[in-house]
């Protein structure tokens, strides 16, 4: 049974396709498992970090497995250069859809049923989230077993923080799915900005043990390797947020017990 | 009658909730209006990032405006220590207000009838929106006379202002409402990436007299502001964010014909 882990924050911008994607590329890379990432973000920035790697097209939508016209969500997945690493990529009308699931019986469950196949292929399921506590993201955290949070080093970043962790607690107590904190990624780190950092750090005191060690440091080689379309490790292996993001897949493999 | 403006961007963290808060301050302190800034995002962090300068507390919702239990938006809007800048903050429940709000007749139009006394009473009203395409933006669109779009010097954020624009498209077609775009505003910008800077200036060539010829630079500074819960000019005057977005309010004023 794979492992699944969704990447969620409510702020936008704070670096979850970022680190979705090369979570999910090192741990392909270096930890041999065969990944599936989801992207459940209609804005489909998934595909587009990674359109060098992407082999083939998809068969049909993410809107139409999750809507039942297709059983198995691995029917739509691509194949990518990485060994091992697998893509869904979203669809533009996934706002659209987002709306008739709302009306169908069981509507936070479409994407846990139409993985419940695949879970059995994989060893790590990563999927990417929109920016908003939505449907969409109630699907990927019902879906998932661990909870990953990137926040920047920004107050409004951090304010968002308490909101999902309410939202874990209320789908335990709604749906009974207990879903467990993996942990909070600090993202865009940068030294030179103290008085800032000092007051997040004061912020996320209260969820101590949950913030991860490694902090992914403010590096433009990011966006560079999402201009070239393929992982920070395929890019430039060496460069800091590179280092960092491999300490990334580390900290989650140790924390979510894998393999 | 007030001049509206919605800034929008479906990608998030480019500096919506940056740029409105310091467009509304602006237009305010050096243009001498009188500004209303609007929180249509759920997240609240225009309240946030006014957070010192707020006086007094919301008598209601935003959400109960938009439902029409109130009918004057500024029944809640809140003065600040900045002569002639009002806020109405947003509230954590306008996620679950917007579901409500989807079953109601003219839907798309809540906004605007919530604003309808209020552009009598204001030269500008600044509309900050959720970074997504649904029906809080949607209504933002349709209450304003211009959209003001950030974006910040990244792949990821250029691919979303098509969306925006075929939104606006749409809106006229489908609604009769003809917003026209005052511009892009480019964001975040480091003369150092000069690969990513590149990539995107081509990308926006195609919308070269829409894309605003100030460029906010990176700059702390503007984090600093936010924990200090006060607009750029009151944090720091003469820094180079400062600068930047008095160019904004300036040329804002000029392409929306103000005063
Ligand atoms: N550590 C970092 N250093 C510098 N830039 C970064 C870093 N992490 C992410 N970025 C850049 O910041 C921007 C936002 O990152 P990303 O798109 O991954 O965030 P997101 O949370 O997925 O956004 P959204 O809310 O729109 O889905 C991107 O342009 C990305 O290249
Ligand atoms: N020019 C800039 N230089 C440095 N930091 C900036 C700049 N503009 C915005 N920021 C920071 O980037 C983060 C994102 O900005 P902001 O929250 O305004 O974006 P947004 O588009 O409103 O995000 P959301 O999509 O979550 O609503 C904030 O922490 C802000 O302080
Ligand atoms: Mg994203
Ligand atoms: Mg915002």
């Amino acid at each position: 049974q794979a492992t699944v882990v969704a990447v969620c924050a409510q702020k936008g911008g704070v670096g979850k396709t970022t680190t979705a994607v090369n979570l999910a590329a090192g741990l392909a890379m270096y930890g041999g498992a065969k990944v599936l990432l989801v992207d459940m973000d209609g804005q489909g920035h998934c595909a587009t970090a990674l359109q060098a790697e992407l082999r083939g097209a998809a068969a049909d939508s993410l809107g139409a497995v999750l809507l039942g016209r297709r059983r198995d969500l691995q029917e739509i997945a691509l194949r990518t250069a990485i060994d091992g690493l697998w893509v869904v990529p979203s669809d533009k009308d996934l706002g659209a859809t987002e709306g008739v699931m709302s009306g169908r019986i069981g509507k936070e469950m479409l994407l846990r049923s139409a993985l419940k196949v695949a879970r059995t292929h994989y060893d790590v399921i990563v999927v990417d989230c929109p920016p908003n506590l939505g449907s969409l993201t109630v699907n990927a955290l019902v879906a998932a077993d661990w909870l990953l949070v990137p926040c920047d080093m920004s107050v409004l970043s951090v304010e968002g923080v308490d909101d999902i962790f309410d939202a874990v607690d209320h789908i335990g107590e709604t749906m009974g799915h207990h879903l467990a904190v993996l942990g909070i990624l600090r993202t865009r780190y940068d030294a030179r900005n103290q008085k800032v950092n000092e007051a997040v750090e004061a912020s996320l005191a209260r969820y101590e043990h949950y913030v991860l060690p490694v902090r992914v440091p403010v590096n433009t080689a990011l966006a560079q390797a999402q201009l070239a379309g393929t992982p920070i490790f395929k890019y430039d292996a060496e460069c800091r947020s590179a280092v960092a993001y491999r300490e990334v897949v580390e900290e989650v493999t140790r924390r979510a017990q894998m393999r």
